[in-house]
């Protein structure tokens, strides 16, 4: 994806 | 997924073993105190998100706080440890001689170089990355030199390298049903699980099939 990739991991 | 909640209960098992190696001994023995005063800053960098209130979910959010949390503990129970038994902590700190700089700098340049954005939120959680994958190094290296560790302690190295690893198999799997991709921590991943692969063959050989654990 192009869009800032969100961190949801830890 | 089954790999990513693998990881977490991996992660959360390693300081479960570390907190209980310090409580149980009352001491410090064969733990770093600087790969701990790393992780400090590598939960402290990377969950700065916490402060835009842009929750993914609580489960996130309360596993954040509980790795800054438990951090942020573990150095008070070594200090601790310094005013109850000073011989001991002495002992470790003339063991724990690995010079962190040489992690920090590259860890710095590194996320300048590589991120996904040149914001301090994004160059912070780049940087944290970068440096949780070399962070376990004073820990593996006050541990061959010394080339003895207490099964706790060897324990504790393995459930958290266990959680990177199996952070790979989760990164596959995201990628065929999310198609996501995120370069970054797959590639400090894979380099945080290849620092361990010496330390699992020796665990395997040593702790698994028995009898005590000894590096060469």
């Amino acid at each position: 994806s192009t869009t800032l990739l969100e961190h949801d991991e830890l | 997924n089954i790999f990513r909640i693998s990881a977490d209960l991996s992660h959360l098992a390693s300081i479960v073993i570390l907190l209980e190696t310090i409580r149980k001994t009352r001491q410090v023995d064969g733990i770093s105190l600087k790969t701990q005063l790393l992780y400090v800053l590598v939960f402290c960098t990377r969950y700065l998100d916490l402060l835009t209130f842009r929750w993914t979910s609580l489960y996130n959010t309360l596993m954040k706080f509980f790795f800054i949390g438990t951090s942020i503990y573990v150095i008070k129970l070594m200090q601790e440890c310094k005013i109850k038994n000073p011989v001991a902590y002495k002992d470790m700190m003339a063991r724990d001689t690995f010079q962190i700089k040489y992690l920090l700098g590259p860890s710095a340049i590194l996320a300048m170089v590589f991120n996904y954005k040149f914001t301090i939120l994004e160059l912070c959680w780049s940087f944290s990355v970068w440096l949780e994958s070399v962070a376990i190094l004073p820990q593996l290296f006050m541990l061959s030199r010394s080339g003895k560790a207490g099964t706790l302690t060897t324990h504790y190295i393995f459930a958290l390298g266990l959680y990177r690893a199996l952070y790979i198999p989760n990164w596959i799997w995201r990628y065929y049903t999310e198609n996501r991709f995120e370069k970054l921590s797959i590639f400090t991943g894979l380099l945080q699980t290849a620092l361990y692969s010496d330390f699992f063959y020796i665990y395997y050989k040593k702790v698994i099939k028995g009898g005590g654990f000894e590096l060469p």
